[in-house]
């Protein structure tokens, strides 16, 4: 008699607790955290994105309810039954999500009395994306609280639960269904960072860089496109270099997971071996799966064999799967196979001729040249040539950011953000096509 | 295995009766009692589920996991009073 599997139609899905615990030691923001981790469990290895949003209908509302709450499933007190979440479908409840007050929900906690709120979760959003209980021996969905699961960064679904995830939703790209879950722990626990905040969108500060001004902390090739970081923003060019807004979006709406007090980054690049995203800032390095930050960082970088200080650039060197990094006058060569740096390093001076000793950034840009950022200018090196091309460097606000000469020259410098950029600078840019560009904040 | 106690019995067709392994009770006639047999089934599916020895009896390691805390939701569709052919 198992009943017909339910769904979703949709893959996004809204989420917020809607009444949080009352005489709980977590603390709303844990829990919602908490909560934020259980759903990114089912997230993680089905096309599924959940999104927290506040004040408005969500698809998914968690509640903290004690005893008879209005639907046919009272709680009782303690022990018992803990949670229950409704199945997708017609109902306005469905996806619905409550959990027993009455219980001693603990995160972290060695006493064995207590309730894990994550694990109790993960089971629950489980029943909220469709998934009923089963007798599997190792099994998230089995109907009865097991105890803790471990740290919620690093908690990974049994593989009975993913086969039964994806029997419903398919499987998410990048997931390998065959591939074992990775089971290595932590040394010690890893601070829970906040959930992203979706609940405003916060204006622009005034103070944001201008493009044409700036001199750039990192700048990377990430599929295909550049990203010119600055300070807590950055700006985006398209595959045929096109800058898809005037106006900089913020790092921290884009790039999921970086610490929310981060006020810039060293260094970015795309890792050639599997084209998880690593930035750098000081001592510390993040890698992301396109935007969101892989679980068990930020790591230390002397995990590359650097010394404390961190980077100034990274170019990644596709074709021989090794990754330049640059600090001060020093570079080194670090093989992403082998893991480790090739002998010989660091060594004094970039291995092209003509490339400045110090610099913010260079990437590889997909006409097979290198190039290479320090201030407002740039270095080109063509494919397989050992030396700057001739001609360089250039005006990065220029070529590369759809700025006049006399808007990134210093003097000329007054522009507003977001004002039209002025035709004929830049090689096939929007503006020379004769169309505003559109404005793009996440 | 020597009878289960009165108290234990009501927990268990209780919880089995809210967790899909008997009909509710508030399903059909008032006051519809379980048949020994029908009880006995229902203990065994039960079991199955939780990974015990499917014996059909109410012994100590089943009413244990009754007592375990657990998810509010059925473990099987509400279950519907057999009809039997003559």
């Amino acid at each position: 008699q198992a009943p017909a599997p339910t769904r979703w139609n949709k893959r996004n899905l809204s989420w917020r607790v809607r009444r949080f615990p009352r005489d709980s030691p977590l603390g709303r923001d844990t829990v919602r955290a908490l909560m934020h981790y259980a759903l990114k469990v089912w997230g993680d290895v089905a096309p599924l994105n959940f999104h927290e949003v506040a004040g408005s209908p969500a698809d998914i509302h968690i509640d903290f309810s004690k005893a008879e709450h209005n639907d046919r499933y009272p709680f009782d007190g303690p022990g018992g039954t803990v949670a229950h979440a409704f199945l997708p479908g017609d109902r306005r409840a469905a996806g619905d999500t409550h959990f027993d007050d009455d219980e001693a929900w603990t995160f972290r906690s060695a006493d064995e009395h207590g309730m894990d709120l994550f694990a109790v979760a993960v089971h629950e959003f489980g029943h909220a994306i469709g998934l009923s209980h089963v007798a599997a021996a190792r099994s998230i969905m089995q109907p009865y609280y097991q105890g803790p699961v471990g740290d919620p960064l690093h908690y990974g679904l049994p593989y009975a639960d993913r086969v039964r995830v994806w029997q419903l939703y398919g499987v998410r790209e990048s997931v390998s269904p065959t591939a074992p879950p990775a089971t290595t722990e932590p040394k010690e626990p890893a601070l829970l960072p906040e959930p992203p905040d979706n609940r405003s969108s916060t204006p622009p500060r005034k103070d944001v860089p201008h493009r044409c001004t700036t001199h750039f902390d990192a700048v990377a090739q990430i599929r295909g496109e550049a990203f010119f970081f600055k300070g807590k923003y950055f700006w985006r060019l398209t595959r045929d270099r096109h800058l898809v807004s005037l106006q900089p979006a913020q790092v921290q709406r884009f790039w999921r997971g970086l610490p929310l007090h981060l006020d810039g980054v060293d260094a970015v690049y795309e890792r050639a071996i599997d084209h998880k995203i690593v930035f750098f800032k000081g001592d510390r390095y993040w890698v992301f799966k396109d935007t969101n930050v892989e679980e068990g960082f930020p790591r230390p970088v002397s995990d590359f064999g650097l010394p404390p200080g961190g980077v100034d650039a990274a170019l990644s060197w596709a074709h021989s799967d090794k990754t330049y990094f640059f600090k001060d006058q020093l570079y080194w060569r670090y093989d992403e196979h082998a893991r480790r740096m090739d002998p010989g390093h660091p060594a004094r001076s970039p291995p092209w001729r003509g490339v400045p000793s110090t610099l913010d950034d260079a990437m590889r840009w997909s006409d097979g040249a290198a190039y290479f950022f320090r201030g407002r200018e740039y270095w080109k090196v063509l494919d397989g040539e050992p030396a700057v091309a001739p001609g360089y460097p250039q005006s990065t606000a220029r070529d590369w950011l759809v700025c006049r000469d006399s808007q990134a020259d210093p003097a000329g410098a007054g522009a507003e953000a977001g004002a039209p950029a002025p035709p004929g600078q830049h090689d096939r840019s929007h503006s020379e096509d004769g169309y505003q560009v559109c404005a793009c904040s996440s | 295995a020597p009878a289960p106690r009165a108290e234990d019995l009501s927990l268990g067709v209780e919880w089995l009766s809210r967790f899909g392994y008997l009909p509710p009770a508030a399903d059909g006639a008032a006051g519809r009692l379980q048949t020994q047999e029908e009880l006995s089934e229902a203990i065994g599916a039960m079991q199955r589920f939780a990974g015990l020895e499917a014996t059909g009896v109410l012994d100590e390691a089943t009413l244990a996991l009754m007592r375990t805390p657990r998810c509010s939701l059925p473990d099987l569709p509400a279950a519907t009073p057999a009809r039997r052919r003559r």
